[in-house]
């Protein structure tokens, strides 16, 4: 374990507290991408086959439930709990996220690390994690006026992939047998996609001023 | 072998 990947996990984890303050808190998910959250609670489910099989450390299995169950709360609150699900915006929620699925799963077929059960599905959970925020970055663009928990939600869930670049860069650089290409690649193509996130989310704190995406 | 380092990964 080095400081960028305890970073990395506690940026995830901040994120995902964020999201579920600004649900709890706001009994409003205006603003979420469903489908984005349906991608996240698929990619913990695939990634995390071993939960059972492989220990690794109290850590390590603590924070695979903390993610596997926040995420399917997260996606059953924004489906079922009535007073959130009002608030959804279902008409702008369009991206058609089937296709992420498929394709990712299509490319884990093809590129993988051995082809067992296991690894195909902890490529494809790679893959549709690199992907899975692109509804919620379509929404944003769609609705214009982002919430101030909603930015924060997604700038953290982009940071916490660049301080896991750094953390491969740092296991590249001391661990002789270290080569995970299949993370290392799904992991910058994803903080590639934060890119104009992040461009519009430091001008508008640096002007203190509220976040617009342009449409 | 690589195989397990970054399966220790969350």
């Amino acid at each position: 374990m080095n400081i960028f990947r305890f970073a990395g996990d506690m940026t995830h984890l901040i994120s995902v507290l964020v999201l579920l303050l600004k649900i709890y808190a706001t009994k409003s998910c205006s603003g979420i991408s469903l489908k984005t959250q349906e991608l996240y609670a698929l990619v913990f489910l695939a990634r995390y086959l071993d939960l059972f099989t492989d220990f690794i450390s109290v850590y390590n299995t603590v924070m695979k439930i903390v993610f596997i169950m926040s995420s399917l709360s997260i996606v059953w609150c924004m489906r079922m709990h009535p007073m959130v699900r009002r608030s959804y915006d279902k008409e702008l929620d369009t991206f058609r996220h089937y296709f992420l699925i498929a394709g990712c799963l299509l490319g884990a077929l093809l590129v993988h690390e051995k082809f067992t059960f296991q690894e195909i599905f902890w490529a494809f959970s790679l893959y549709l994690e690199a992907v899975a925020i692109l509804p919620q970055l379509v929404l944003l663009q769609r609705s214009g006026n982002v919430d101030n928990l909603t930015g924060q939600y997604v700038f953290f869930l982009g940071a916490y992939r660049a301080l896991y670049i750094l953390n491969w860069i740092y296991r590249y650089f001391t661990e002789k047998h270290f080569g995970r290409w299949i993370s290392c690649i799904s992991g910058l193509v994803q903080t590639a996609l934060y890119g104009d996130f992040f461009y519009y989310y430091f001008i508008s704190w640096k002007n203190n001023a509220k976040l617009q995406l342009p449409a | 072998n690589n195989n397990n380092t970054v399966k220790d990964e969350l």
